[in-house]
């Protein structure tokens, strides 16, 4: 990781709590 | 209505897919499809046409239990009449704000309104660095205090415009313009595909588009 460059957003987007994808596996 | 009669049946009551079609990108089949989901979903562990929290995490992460910071903010946006549940109609409507066509300036919204933690009106600079806590942590990441300050610092620069220590919409509007990829997250390619993710619906109904 490289924390200086990295956006705050963007890293917290990947969170599996944001993923609602999941709602539509089985 | 030879078709009205027979299909809008099965939804909750007050809840005309009909009117849900009109107010969002769905449609009338689309919501047919989205309330089977809808049962599915709300009868995990409760079977009574409401999504309670541990049927939303069972579905999230596969786990009644499992929960996050995330999971929780998008259950209570979901939950517009904070009553602890999530009815159809809200299911709906939350839904629609992350499909494909939705407008763009739905998707900006709504990703602030997750990210004000405490409804504020801003996000605030303690909220993003409690926000990117909590991603590291389920990341299980050891960053230093120092290095997740220099994380939140330098988003708070490029987002905070004016300086005042809070990201207020129209700065977060900007920010997202110029970082699209932010919004990925509030796109659900799925919602498109309803029918054809939930075919055996459209086995058995009648209804036109």
């Amino acid at each position: 990781m490289a924390p200086v460059t990295m956006n705050a957003f963007e890293l917290i987007s990947t969170s599996q709590g944001l993923n609602l994808s999941s709602l539509f596996e089985k | 209505g030879c078709f009205r009669s027979t299909k809008t049946s099965k939804l909750p009551r007050g809840e005309d897919p009909i009117v849900l079609a009109s107010e969002t990108p769905f449609t009338v089949n689309e919501i047919e499809a989205l309330h089977d989901l809808f049962k599915k979903l709300s009868s995990t562990i409760v079977d009574d046409d409401l999504i309670h929290k541990e049927e939303f995490q069972l579905a999230l992460f596969s786990n009644s239990s499992k929960q996050n910071l995330f999971s929780n903010r998008v259950f209570d946006l979901f939950d517009a009449k904070h009553n602890g549940v999530i009815e159809f109609g809200e299911f709906v409507r939350s839904l629609s704000v992350f499909h494909p066509y939705a407008s763009e300036q739905d998707k900006i919204t709504f990703a602030f309104r997750l990210y004000d933690l405490r409804q504020t009106g801003y996000i605030e600079r303690v909220e993003l660095k409690e926000m990117v806590v909590a991603i590291l942590s389920e990341l299980d990441s050891t960053l230093t205090d120092e290095a997740v300050d220099s994380i939140v610092d330098k988003t708070m620069i490029e987002a905070d415009l004016n300086g005042d220590g809070r990201i207020d919409p129209e700065e977060w509007k900007d920010f997202v313009t110029k970082n699209p990829s932010l919004l990925k997250n509030m796109t659900l390619p799925y919602l498109k595909e309803l029918t054809l993710a939930f075919p055996s619906f459209v086995l058995h109904t009648e209804v036109p588009d």
